[in-house]
């Protein structure tokens, strides 16, 4: 049975959807099975698998409307083992189409039940936001992985973050827990990285990942080639450190 | 009669807020009466312009929702001619109340109507969406202002965002139009840097601004200090950057 694993945060660009293609890549370079689910209007993480837009024939707004089996938005990747789920700017019609009134949280999590028994792993990249989208998300998921951008405005939404997780658990899905946090766009040179990294390792302890993704300017020019970094500069640091990461995340399963 | 220009981008983390706050900043060091008001439910703005969450006594919310008049939501920051209103995280509940219906869109544009005269300008910082929150604010606002990150992923995105803009110029305010592309976080070390600023240019002509928003420790240092960069570090590249950025904006205002 698969697990579900969101990467989300609201605070933008802190390198959700960069972990989701990496992370995802590197676990499948691991023979795991791995299916993406892009569920972010931009449409990120289908570019950056290498889908591009006119190839997003059935997606996951189909999906949540019921337009379409979810078997038939499954596209496959150039990664063996890696499939994906595109989103359009459809996406934004369909939240709002889908409210936000009670019943409209477990869309998600009843389109992926019948593919739970064919994947180790189901990514979720999610948008920055806490809206309709990312509470499916959250719903429909086992575990939340958390970048966090080793700056002052990421550090500063995290606890609302918390506590969205929470009420999630306590009222739409009790299995939910945090998987971790992973510190993002780490640089050396500046102080404030350090300062941050040292504030959310007394906040979380172990749930903050050993593995730091350092600021790497390979992985922000991976996507334009339409590849995860394995694939673009597979001896970047960038690429050293998501296959730290998913080693890491591998480790913990193992002991969980 | 203010003019009320929004800060745009659904694509997360590209400097929405850093350039709200700094280039209302500057334009208030230049004796113009200045308004920022935070869209956000992060509250970003708010913190960086030295408003915490316990001083967030009235807020954006109880503004959208009817609960008080706007003037009482007014904040004083420590910069002279600039005055906030600042966000909290009940900006998620305000957004799934007001919904997306065909009258949703018009609560802020009558909200800020009274303030019109009061102010040279008011900006307003958008979050990363382009939910009923974004449209409240391009519904309002005259202009749009673009920060654009020099990255691949955030030029994706621009399309869409475009073409949003239109469409709301069409149906919901005729009056908006897009102010400038302003180039933030530019690496003169890296190569994609360049690319994106020339096709940028390419694509959007005398739109983008001359002026280039270099990364900058010292911009993303000062939010926790809650200071605008002027205040915080006048000698920094960014606060050279955010001036000059307010004195194009002028000289453009002029030639209007
Ligand atoms: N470690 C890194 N080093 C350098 N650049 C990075 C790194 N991680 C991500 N980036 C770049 O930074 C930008 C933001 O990252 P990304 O788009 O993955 O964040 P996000 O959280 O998914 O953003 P959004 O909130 O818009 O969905 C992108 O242009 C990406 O290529
Ligand atoms: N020119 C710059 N140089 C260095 N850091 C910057 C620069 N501009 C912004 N930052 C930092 O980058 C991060 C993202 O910027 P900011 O929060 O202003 O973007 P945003 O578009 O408002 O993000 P969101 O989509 O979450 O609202 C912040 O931590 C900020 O301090
Ligand atoms: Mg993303
Ligand atoms: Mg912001």
């Amino acid at each position: 049975r698969a697990k579900v694993l969101a990467i989300a945060n609201h605070k933008g660009g802190v390198g959700k959807t960069t972990t989701a293609i990496n992370l995802a890549t590197a676990l499948a370079a691991s023979n795991k099975k791995v299916l993406v689910i892009d569920l972010d209007s931009q449409g990120n993480a289908s570019t950056g698998l290498g889908c591009p837009t006119p190839k997003r024939v059935e997606t996951i707004s189909d999906v949540l409307l019921n337009r379409t089996y979810i078997q038939n938005a499954i596209y496959s990747t150039e990664v063996d083992n890696l499939s994906l789920i595109p989103a359009t700017t459809d996406l934004v019609n369909t939240e709002a189409e889908i409210g936000s009134g009670a019943d409209s949280y477990h869309l998600l999590q009843e389109a992926i039940y019948p593919l739970r028994s064919r994947y180790d792993y189901i990514i979720i990249d999610c948008a920055p936001s806490l809206g309709t989208l990312t509470l499916n998300a959250l719903v429909a998921s086992d575990r939340v992985m958390i970048p966090l951008q080793c700056e002052f405005f990421a550090l500063e939404g995290l606890n609302h973050l918390i506590q969205t997780i929470s009420s999630v658990k306590r009222e739409l899905n009790s299995d939910l827990d945090i998987e971790g946090v992973v510190l993002t766009m780490y640089d050396r040179r500046n102080n404030l990285s350090e300062l941050v990294s040292q504030d959310v390792r007394t906040c979380f302890g172990d749930k903050v990942y050993q593995t730091v993704i350092p600021r790497n300017v390979r992985l922000s020019e991976a996507p334009s080639h339409g590849k995860p970094i394995l694939l673009y500069d597979i001896h970047s640091a960038g690429a050293d450190a998501y296959l730290a990461l998913s080693a890491e995340f591998l480790t913990r399963e193992t002991l969980q």
